[in-house]
């Protein structure tokens, strides 16, 4: 464990929070794509499966139990509890042009052709385009709720910062996963433009407006 | 330098 890979998983579970917070608290899920929730409660399905197989801390096994858990709440409240507020009419990435690709992609390149693996590549394909659905729904709004632009910040950064996390292991412990990384580089580079808007906007409190 | 096959990341 170190600095980067340690900020980035609470950089990570703070974006969570601030989602189950913002749906709660407003009882409503305006704003959010439920598209990409669906697509995280599959990544983290698909990539923590070795939790039954394979323990290598409890702070690891906490947060798989915990990423796995608030991931279908949060698909929960949004399709059942708040359905009323999911905004159905913006909400419209077809996600299987994002699944049916990772999967193939997995399938072609991976590091082992075994289930576990295969299925461990797919969720690392998924997360670095799992984004799309909620970026394109706030291009289509035009804008973004604060909280919801805190949520895709912390979701973002969770990510950049396993990038630093990567070069230190590579360099420190002579460790490296390409898969990870080129994948996590698709990721962030994703947010790009989200970070742009976010740090020069957001942070002066004005609102997030995409140009239309 | 080795590819990593344990993945002990989240």
């Amino acid at each position: 464990m170190n600095i980067f890979r340690l900020f980035g998983d609470l950089s990570h579970l703070l974006a969570i929070i601030i989602l189950l917070l913002k749906i709660w608290k407003t009882r409503s899920c305006a704003g959010i794509s439920g598209k990409s929730q669906i697509l995280f409660a599959i990544v983290y399905t698909s990539r923590y499966l070795d939790l039954m197989t394979t323990y290598i801390s409890a702070y690891n096994t906490f947060m798989k139990i915990v990423f796995v858990a608030t991931s279908y709440a949060t698909v929960f409240l949004m399709y059942m509890k708040f359905k009323a507020t999911y905004d159905r009419n913006h909400d419209t990435f077809r996600i299987e042009f994002l699944i049916v690709p990772a999967v193939i992609l997995a399938l072609v390149i991976n590091q082992e052709f075994t289930v576990l693996e295969v299925l461990w590549t797919f969720s690392i394909y998924l997360e670095s385009v799992a984004i799309l659905p909620q970026l394109f729904l706030v291009s289509k709004t035009g804008e973004a709720e604060s909280i919801t632009s805190h949520y895709l910040f912390a979701l973002g950064s969770y990510r950049a910062l396993y990038l630093l996390n990567w070069v230190y292991r590579y360099y420190a412990e002579d460790h490296y996963d390409l898969i990870a990384i080129v994948a996590g580089l698709v990721q962030t580079v994703l947010y790009c433009d989200f970070f742009y808007l976010y740090i020069t906007k957001v942070l002066k409190g004005k609102k997030l407006q995409l140009p239309a | 330098i080795e590819q990593s096959n344990m993945h002990d990341e989240l």
